[in-house]
């Protein structure tokens, strides 16, 4: 039996969202650790990693590993169904489930829902541990605003790194322009900004699918952007308690 | 633009 409680069903929700433009069908495994997910972007650019740990959970049970293929439009549709502050309960009976429940728990209101699994074809690749040659950590918010201005102006965007902080910048037909982020160490966490460089990177990146990773930003105040020169970049944003979401974006290898 | 499935090979080969 498989049974996980979110005290706070909304991040589930915002969970969905932040993935539901990226990735159709998916397979999500449960194990005794927790949930976790892996797919390729429709595109088959970008990687998607989800890690949900029991700890986070209000109750986790999963006496043996399953794999749940899932339409995210299907989920979506049932996910429609709750109410943004209700607990919500996954569960599964059988060995082999063909079905994942869903409990929807407010003060007044008890819904169950019942979502047919699929069978999906999906191979797990193996993202090994990487030390990364600069780190950055910055405000969510104000990553989704550089690239939604410097999307305007061009469809690849730059990013350079130094002991100073981060600079993104563009070049497109229009003209060019740069933002620099300063290294800040505020006593607010969530406006934050700090650089580990080791060796400086300078890597472009398809605007695009920043724009929709930047979905994830309900999800965290703080994105975590690890990167080494000509390496596929991790986006990463910490889910606070439960574990985190990292999308992974292949550099533009030739200029 | 990008290579398709660069990302797939990518984390095959490590």
């Amino acid at each position: 039996m498989f049974e996980a409680k979110f005290e706070d069903g909304g991040l589930f929700k915002k969970i969905v969202e932040a993935i539901k433009e990226l990735v159709k069908n998916v397979n999500l495994e449960a194990n005794g650790t927790g949930i976790s997910l892996q797919a390729m972007d429709t595109s088959h650019v970008a990687l998607v990693a989800l890690q949900l740990n029991e700890k986070g959970f209000k109750k986790y049970r999963c006496e043996k590993s399953l794999t749940m293929g899932l339409s995210i439009e299907n989920l979506q549709k049932i996910l429609k169904c709750s109410g943004n502050d209700d607990q919500i309960t996954l569960r599964t009976q059988d060995e082999e489930p063909t079905t994942l429940s869903f409990t929807f728990e407010s003060k007044n209101r008890i819904s169950e829902f019942q979502l047919n699994l699929m069978s999906l074809d999906q191979e797990q690749l193996g993202v090994p541990d990487t030390e990364y040659s600069s780190v950055v950590r910055m405000p969510s918010n104000e990553f989704t605003k550089i690239c939604r201005e410097l999307g305007n102006i061009n469809e690849a965007i730059g990013i350079e790194t130094s002991k100073e902080g981060i600079k993104f910048y563009v070049k497109g037909d229009i003209g060019e322009g740069q933002v620099s982020v300063k290294i800040n160490d505020t006593e607010k966490p969530e406006e934050r900004v700090e650089c580990e460089v080791d060796e400086p990177v300078n890597l472009s990146f398809a605007v695009r699918y920043f724009n929709l990773f930047n979905k994830a930003s309900a999800l965290s105040s703080q994105v975590i952007l690890s990167m080494s020169q000509d390496q596929p970049l991790v986006i990463e944003y910490i889910i606070e308690e439960m574990g985190s979401l990292k999308l992974y974006l292949a550099p533009k290898i030739n200029d | 633009f990008f290579d398709q499935d660069y990302i797939q090979q990518y984390y095959q080969a490590q």
